[in-house]
């Protein structure tokens, strides 16, 4: 599903030079639940902007689903991604002026599926993540962890092959969290692929392959037992 | 240094009334230093924006420093939070134009330092929470760990008496977030009052008194041994 080799990603502030991914190799089967981990700044998000094709490589492959994606340019990046991935963001990124239900639908308008049944996904996403009594509140309305909740829904609606998921219980008590996680596993069941990234590893261990990063490398790639 | 007495916050969306805190008691002393759990949308963050004089409550008093603020207005408000509160915000709040420099700089701004010790002091807060190197770089340049640390370093510039942190470690790998709780430990040993809100029980424990919320209510208050 993912074969990365050699991955490389570079930033440039003012003079200086970021080298946030260093010839990263990695695959990852359809199918599977991986884990990233490692410190902060080591290079897990911009991983997982390159995977969700949200942003492109200094150097290196990236075939997805056995497609060369590395230097594809928009409009045909924005095509793959709303077709094959759904993102959860460490940040959130959810539209201010937009209530819940709305930031929900979202993704399912660039699909142009219609409006009921943009609503009746959306709804049930939402349900299933505990905010069926907040879907009319605007995220200055809702708390940090409901917040991460709707863009959990969000990512869900498009029933994406591929789910990305950048800390998604980083805001979330452990019994949310474990909600979460077992909705993760659930769609896993189904097929749909899944990596995730996360600094506690009690949520790691749901996976049954933890990545680990340092300095933009990947330093250790291994299979966990009893997840 | 805080007493909290039936404070109640009633939040209206539309036609509907959310009771995001219910006649609330609390008293922190100061020089405490208390962990605040509980489930994602039970009143955590509201009760740290009412703490921080960021929000005015609907009913109760709240005396800090033996001082009614329930009923301040601005400015009288902002000049309370300037000079005794640190806040560190769930999402951060960093100036998008700003470069991690200046976001942290910005509350000395309010409280007239000159220019130069500004400069001195938001670099030795930004170094002491690991981001020396990243100091020029913009929020949209930082990983969300980094954008988090930021976010600390300039809770800290103003040598507040009363430290607020929600979820300052949400976003932090596990040993990034122990070096958090070191400085946290340390400013508590210098006698600043820390409130901190967490999910994670091992960054709870650092405390030796840990709040319990649920549903907008305080529902536990107990010391914890051995911190
Ligand atoms: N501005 C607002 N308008 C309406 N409702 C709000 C507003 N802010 C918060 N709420 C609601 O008040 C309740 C408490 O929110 P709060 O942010 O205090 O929760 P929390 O304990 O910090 O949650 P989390 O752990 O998810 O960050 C939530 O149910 C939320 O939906
Ligand atoms: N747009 C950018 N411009 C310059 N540098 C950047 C940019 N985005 C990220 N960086 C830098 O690249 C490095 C990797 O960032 P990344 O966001 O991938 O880390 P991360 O592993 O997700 O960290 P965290 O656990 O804190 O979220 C960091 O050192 C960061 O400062
Ligand atoms: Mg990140
Ligand atoms: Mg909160």
């Amino acid at each position: 599903m993912i074969n990365l080799q050699d991955l490389t990603k570079i930033y440039t502030v003012g003079l200086e030079k970021v080298i946030a991914l260093r010839q990263v190799n990695l695959k990852v089967q359809a199918g599977e639940l991986v884990s990233i981990m490692g410190p902060s700044g080591s290079g897990k998000s911009t991983l997982m902007n390159l995977i969700g094709c949200l942003d492109r490589p200094t150097a290196g492959s990236y075939l997805l689903e056995g497609q060369e994606v590395a230097h594809l340019e928009e409009p045909d990046l924005a095509q793959v991604r709303n077709q094959k991935i759904g993102f959860v963001f460490q940040t959130f990124n959810l539209l201010p002026r937009l209530n819940a239900l709305r930031n929900a639908e979202l993704p399912m308008l660039y699909a142009g599926i219609p409006a009921r049944e943009r609503r009746e996904r959306a709804l049930k996403a939402l349900t299933e993540v505990g905010l069926a009594d907040r879907i009319y509140h605007r995220p200055n309305e809702l708390s940090g962890g409901q917040k991460q909740r709707v863009a959990i829904a969000r990512a869900l609606v498009n029933k994406p092959a591929l789910l990305l998921a950048d800390e998604p219980t980083g805001n979330l008590d452990t019994r949310s969290g474990e909600e979460i996680m077992a909705i993760f596993q659930a769609l896993n069941g189904q097929g749909v692929t899944i990596v995730l990234v996360t600094h506690e590893y009690d949520i790691a261990r749901h996976a049954k392959r933890i990545v680990q990063f340092r300095d933009g490398r990947l330093v250790n790639d291994e299979i966990v037992a009893n997840p």
